[in-house]
């Protein structure tokens, strides 16, 4: 599901 | 992480690095749009926030301190040490423009009204389109040396790739992120008609020019 998260990615 | 996105992030670096030695070596940053680099600094400062917040790896955190310091060191290049030779009648593309609709969007469309996570969304919404003061300045001046090509390549070629990391994550993971897909598709469009040109022209040796 789309909700805020850790953004892991560069 | 797999392997599309660790050869998305290290065709990033390489890009970065391949600027910084392009303008160190040759003592210049002609052909090169400071507008799009002022836009990528912004565009790590507001993202990688997070350096402050949120622990995710060493890896991660590294190549965020990377990118902020290398993007530092390019504008410094361009606008103190070599600012002589930087090409200001070109680089005309208006980049309020393109700042005051990615602020507007990050504030409609985001995943949680908070300031980091908005920060996070203008960045990835600015990082699409940051490029096209660089190819405005190309197009102006009809062509880029090889050294910039190969730039140019290797940046484009890092959103491509994280694509393909996007796509195996969902398979894998079914983690998705629409708002950096939608972007990421977005940049990787506005590359296309250089990476035609990179791979019929420079590629075979040719210097890129653009049709007349």
């Amino acid at each position: 599901d789309q909700e805020a998260e850790e953004h892991d990615e560069l | 992480m797999n392997i599309f996105r660790l050869a998305g992030d290290l065709s990033h670096l390489l890009a970065i690095i391949i600027l910084l030695l392009k303008i160190w070596k040759t003592r210049s940053c002609a052909g090169i749009s400071g507008k799009s680099q002022v836009l990528f600094a912004i565009v790590y400062l507001t993202r990688y926030l997070d350096l402050f917040t949120t622990y995710i790896s060493l890896y991660n955190s590294i190549m965020k301190i990377v990118f902020i310091a290398a993007s530092g060191a390019t504008l410094y290049l361009m606008y103190v040490k070599f600012k002589a030779t930087y090409d200001h009648n070109h680089d005309s593309f208006r980049i309020e423009f393109l700042l005051i609709p990615c602020v507007i969007l990050a504030l409609i469309i985001n995943h949680d009204f908070t300031v980091m996570e908005i920060l996070w969304t203008f960045s990835i919404y600015l990082e699409s389109v940051a490029i096209l003061p660089q190819l405005f300045l190309v197009s102006k001046t009809g062509e880029a040396e090889s050294i910039t090509s190969h730039y140019l390549f290797a940046l484009g070629s890092y959103r491509a790739l994280y694509l393909l990391n996007w796509i195996y994550r969902y398979m894998a993971e079914s983690h998705y992120d629409l708002i950096a897909i939608f972007a990421g598709v977005v940049q990787t469009i506005l590359y296309c008609d250089f990476f035609y040109l990179y791979i019929t022209k420079v590629l075979k040796g040719k210097k890129l020019q653009l049709p007349a």
